[in-house]
């Protein structure tokens, strides 16, 4: 999974 | 979203309104890093440049508001409430912490990309932008009550973020090795507040180093 797409946190 | 998660940033929220509140209330800086408050505001800025992408209305308000918070809270201690800043006490060398945060997040990142690199930068500074803070109340060896609050809420909000990611790890299988090393060491940072917090100022005295 790319996780440079889900900086979903603050 | 989950429960840790949601009080984590109502805790980081809590402790922006305790630090304002005490400025305001004493109309004086004393006692808070300026060089801290500093690092803040350029972690909020670096790691938001994603602010224009969706994730969710909660999302994008808490973004501008930790950005907006941090600079308002710059310019009352430069500005407003200048006078009562004194910099002989701030004197932890910041240089070092952002040269070695740029190096790791050049090194040690998802993706060489420069937003990508500028997150990563974020979340390493982030670990260590309290330091100046502790220094400064390591030399003091005492602190207003008030400023023990602020501390202690924004390592609460460390610490439940720790808890946030061993539940979206079982419940999400979500992973992200940077973030879980970077705050696993901003936590225990608190370690030594949290330890006299918990002996001096819950039981009514006031904070001081033994």
């Amino acid at each position: 999974k790319d996780k440079t797409k889900d900086h979903d946190e603050l | 979203m989950n429960f840790f998660r949601l009080t984590a940033d109502l805790m980081h929220l809590l402790s922006i309104f305790v630090l304002l509140l005490k400025i305001q209330k004493t109309r004086s800086c004393s006692g808070i890093s300026f060089k801290t408050q500093l690092l803040y505001a350029v972690v909020f800025v670096t790691r938001y440049l994603d602010l224009l992408k969706w994730i969710s209305l909660y999302n994008t308000l808490m973004k501008i508001f930790f950005i907006a918070s941090s600079i308002y809270i710059l310019y009352l201690m430069k500005i407003k409430f200048r006078a009562t800043y004194d910099p002989s006490q701030d004197t932890f060398r910041i240089e070092f912490l952002l040269g070695a945060c740029l190096l790791l997040a050049l090194v040690f990142n998802y993706t060489f990309t420069f937003i990508e690199v500028l997150w990563t930068f974020s979340i390493y500074l982030e670990a260590v932008a309290i330091l100046p803070q502790l220094f400064m109340l390591s030399r003091t060896g005492e602190a207003e009550t008030i400023t023990t609050h602020y501390l202690f809420a924004l390592g609460a909000y460390r610490g439940l973020y720790l808890l946030n990611w061993i539940w979206r790890f079982y419940t999400e299988h979500h992973i992200d090795w940077i973030v879980w090393v970077a705050g696993a060491i901003q936590t225990a940072l608190y370690s030594d507040f949290f330890y006299i917090y918990y002996k001096k100022v819950l039981h009514g005295q006031k904070f001081e180093l033994p």
